[in-house]
């Protein structure tokens, strides 16, 4: 089994928090992009320089219950992190085709048993909390995305947000998404499951986009239970409770349910239109 | 008496809100570009088009001790914005500058005794609770005002920080300004003072940047005070609660201990630069 997982947002959402808390293990070290340019500031005193996006990807193999998986990170520091941010959805985009590329190239060989399948299989993007609704950035970079990868839209820290803000920027951020003609990934209801399937995968759906907190700490509750969590002066959130934020059913989403729902998706849709794109052009 | 505050920095930091919260009062309404951007984009589907920076200004007359206060606000709504935030900072330093104008137009006048000084006092900057360090956009913005205003730099929404990545937050943005020879607002401490005022002095000047928060909301406390806060199912954050934010070491700072400090600086100091250096060329 593998999982092609990628990672876009503005530095400081969460991002390298939120999947070491999916994995429950340090898949991606806080020593990206971020400290090198303060490093190569020290020589000159520069101009606060503008950053490009770089493609970083990480591997682990990891285990869940009883079974192994070969879990691939892409990200992309830089994103959205200069001040001007034209075009930066450029490099993540060419990852993307350079992914489906290489498919097409294994699949067009004798031998296409042992095919290493190395196509993003679901895109992670971090919608900053403010409240309101989606940038101008956010919006540019989903339309560039939504046709070659499933997209997971997904509200970082979303404990800077009281539920009711949450309802108001769930709301405003679909129906953005919606006038757009943005399209996010999206598992499919079979009738025929039973109804405890059917209604937890309704869940799932209602939940997008997901209010997530991460925390690889572990911090002790008022009432003397250990959680993996954050605590403030004023208590601690939990990352594990449904009452606190989505992070459970975003597990379930991407590890659980639908890990072959995401994988079938990218080579029966997304991957068949870019493959026929290219072939026909 | 009057105040004259700039307020920058991108949409959702909870500037509106922290203007409000600390004159207790709706000095700014919650509708200001966002959603005219929205309403334009109902008439036809656009591309997420860039935003531009525009400078609006609200006034209002309030009282502070017995003392009545003319309080003006200036806003830069889309500032931060765009995909492209190059030369962003212009408006905003033009509107500076032609306050300056305005004063020096005014001074060269006979009648000299009502000038109405419309010049800005201070300008509270708001860095995004990144819990990093400063992004590009935040140091060109600085270093383009500094020498134009008294600069006051705000992490907003601190909530979304541990007391610990508030520190090293702090530390980091320290780093960064001291580096960048980016000069932020110091009361001067006179040798003279009593010995509480130095300490009052000292703490607050120690607490810049100040990491605040912002409500006009009253909550109840899990101990049954009523307070302004915000309410979050792992507890009630308080805005006037030293132990949750500094706060109320800004209000100190803009409306109480410093208030005159600030325009003084503004005259003999900024004004005067900027006098000398238009009158030299
Ligand atoms: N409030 C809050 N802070 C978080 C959360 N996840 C991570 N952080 C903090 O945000 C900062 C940046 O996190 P990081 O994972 O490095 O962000 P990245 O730059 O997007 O990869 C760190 O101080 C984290 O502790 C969250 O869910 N809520
Ligand atoms: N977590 C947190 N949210 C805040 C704070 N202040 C305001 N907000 C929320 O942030 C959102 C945007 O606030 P607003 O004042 O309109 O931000 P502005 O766009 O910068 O003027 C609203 O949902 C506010 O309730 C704060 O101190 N902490």
């Amino acid at each position: 089994f593998n999982l092609n997982l990628m990672v876009v947002g503005e530095s400081g959402l969460g991002k390298k928090t939120l999947v070491n808390t999916l994995f429950n293990r340090e898949v991606l070290k806080s020593t990206e992009a971020v400290l090198e340019s303060f490093d190569k500031e020290d020589d000159e005193e520069t101009e606060a320089e503008d950053v490009t996006v770089k493609i970083n990807e990480y591997t682990n193999i990891i285990e869940e219950d009883g079974v192994k998986l070969k879990l691939n990170i892409v990200t992309a520091p830089g994103f959205g992190d200069s001040i001007d941010n034209t075009d930066s959805w450029k490099p993540i985009v060419n990852e993307v085709n350079r992914r489906f590329d290489q498919y097409l190239e294994a699949e067009s060989r004798i031998n296409r048993s042992t095919i290493d399948d190395q196509r993003i299989h679901a895109l992670l993007y971090f919608i900053e909390p403010t409240g309101h609704s989606l940038r101008s950035l956010d919006i540019e970079f989903m339309k560039q995305v939504h046709n070659k990868v499933n997209l997971i839209p997904i509200i970082a820290k979303s404990d800077t947000l009281t539920d009711k803000e949450i309802v108001d920027f769930k709301r405003n951020i679909i129906n953005d998404i919606s006038f757009q003609k943005i399209k996010t990934f999206k598992p499919e209801i079979f009738d025929n499951d039973d109804e405890e399937t059917i209604l937890n995968c309704q869940n799932i759906v209602d939940a997008s986009p997901f209010a997530v907190i991460g925390s690889t700490k572990e911090v002790e509750t008022h009432d003397g239970r250990i959680v993996r969590g954050r605590k403030y002066p004023w208590g601690v959130i939990e990352v594990d409770n449904e009452e606190h934020n989505d992070f459970v059913k975003l597990r379930q989403l991407l590890i659980r349910n639908y890990l072959e729902e995401l994988k079938e998706q990218t080579n029966d849709i997304l991957y068949e239109n870019y493959r026929n794109e290219k072939l026909t052009r």
